[in-house]
């Protein structure tokens, strides 16, 4: 789901309509344009509505977040683009049809441990990195 | 609906089979071939605390260090005697190094006694064969709970000892060989902590040498006290009291998650 940590009750159901995620949206950025610039979006990562609870001990879930935006020329400083990007925009502009512009993908991410039981009830706590966004930029 | 919206997150719902290989993708992100069936539904029992209680400690300094990804721990040892078993001092810098923890359920328990001279003591047993593969032992310990025991053995010193079985006979003594001891006063209580790392490895790499471990009770003057009647919790005490051990692994390579 996409909504805040503490999301709305009906769980299940997806929001009605996009207004909750919107408001979510515009509440973070003041101008339309930027709006559209790449950025971190909230998404929450539940084990419990997957029905895990009954073997991960810990978390119940967590904030993966996901970057989306455009990276379109030119790539001023809110879409924390790589030196690099702007080569790839220029060769994007020479051959579009198989060149993609830059992509707005994470640039940093966090690790998060997992405590979970195995088939035999032994107990594993585990890291894995690269599981949450905390960064997304244009490369 | 304003048409302006960009970013309208729910295009579609995912198909049934979308949606099992979403989960089966999960899964093998979490190193797991399918979705573990825990038999024993114990989240209360000792081990489980015990784990919880590091998975808190990983938690409070997650993103910390600098890449984000390390963990560092200004984490207080407390020495509980009532409630769970809280990690030590050692336990935090054993997980700094660590990739993964994994604690172990106490498959069998066999108080046994022998007669001329008496000698009681008591085996347990662990299955090291379900480690995931690349992971090397860093260190190893096997937990045990004391309780408080009243008048019978006031003022006593218990020496309390933990052996590896190296080799099994019938109707005599196995073959021992001595891993760790404490000495303790009868009247103390709390979870006592043994070191069974070389131990550990060993079986991971030698599966069938995995003969389990045993533990005995004596006084200074070498009487041979039964482990029930020094205090300490076996299988069928208390949950948040049972024995279990506790291993801390380092990853030996780079894991790739398998094709699908």
């Amino acid at each position: 789901s996409t909504g805040g940590k503490q999301r709305s009750q009906n769980r299940s159901k997806p929001p009605k309509n996009q207004e909750a995620l919107r408001v979510t949206n515009v509440a973070e950025n003041s101008s339309s344009d930027q709006r559209q610039a790449c950025k971190k979006h909230e998404l929450y990562v539940s084990f419990r509505d997957l029905g895990w609870q009954d073997w991960i001990i810990a978390p119940e879930g967590y904030a993966a977040y996901y970057c989306e935006g455009e990276c379109a020329f030119p790539l001023n400083s809110y879409m924390n683009a790589t030196n690099h990007a702007i080569v790839q925009t220029l060769v994007h502009f020479i051959n579009p049809d198989t060149v993609p512009k830059p992509c707005c993908a994470p640039t940093q991410l966090n690790a998060i441990s997992v405590l979970y039981f195995d088939d035999s009830s032994n107990v594993i706590l585990k890291k894995y990195r690269n599981m949450v966004v905390r960064a997304c930029g244009c490369h | 609906l304003d048409n302006e919206v960009h970013s309208s997150f729910i295009h579609r719902r995912l198909r049934s089979q979308e949606r099992r290989e979403m989960q089966r993708e999960i899964l093998s992100i979490l190193g797991l071939p399918h979705r573990p069936r825990p038999h024993l539904q114990g989240k209360h029992n000792s081990a489980p605390m015990f784990m919880l209680d590091l998975y808190n400690a990983m938690a409070v300094e997650e993103g910390g260090g600098p890449d984000g990804q390390g963990f560092s721990y200004p984490y207080k040892a407390v020495f509980s005697t009532q409630g769970p078993p809280l990690a030590s001092l050692q336990d935090s810098r054993f997980l700094t190094d660590a990739d993964m923890v994994m604690s172990f359920v106490n498959l069998v328990e066999h108080d046994k006694e022998f007669f001329h001279p008496r000698y009681h003591h008591r085996e347990f047993r662990f299955d090291l064969s379900k480690i995931p593969e690349g992971e090397a032992v860093t260190a190893a310990e096997f937990r045990i709970y004391k309780d408080y025991i009243r008048e019978r053995f006031d003022n006593q010193t218990f020496r309390i000892r933990v052996y590896q079985v190296l080799q099994e006979h019938l109707g005599r003594d196995s073959d021992l060989f001595l891993l760790d001891s404490r000495t303790l006063w009868a009247s103390e209580e709390g979870w006592l902590v043994f070191d069974i790392t070389a131990t550990s490895n060993h079986w991971v790499v030698n599966p069938r040498h995995n003969l389990g471990l045993q533990l005995s009770v004596e006084t200074l003057d070498g009487q041979s006290i039964n482990p029930k009647l020094a205090g300490l919790v076996g299988r069928h005490g208390p949950q948040n009291k049972q024995p279990f051990m506790v291993a801390f692994f380092k990853a030996t390579e780079v894991h790739l998650r398998s094709i699908r």
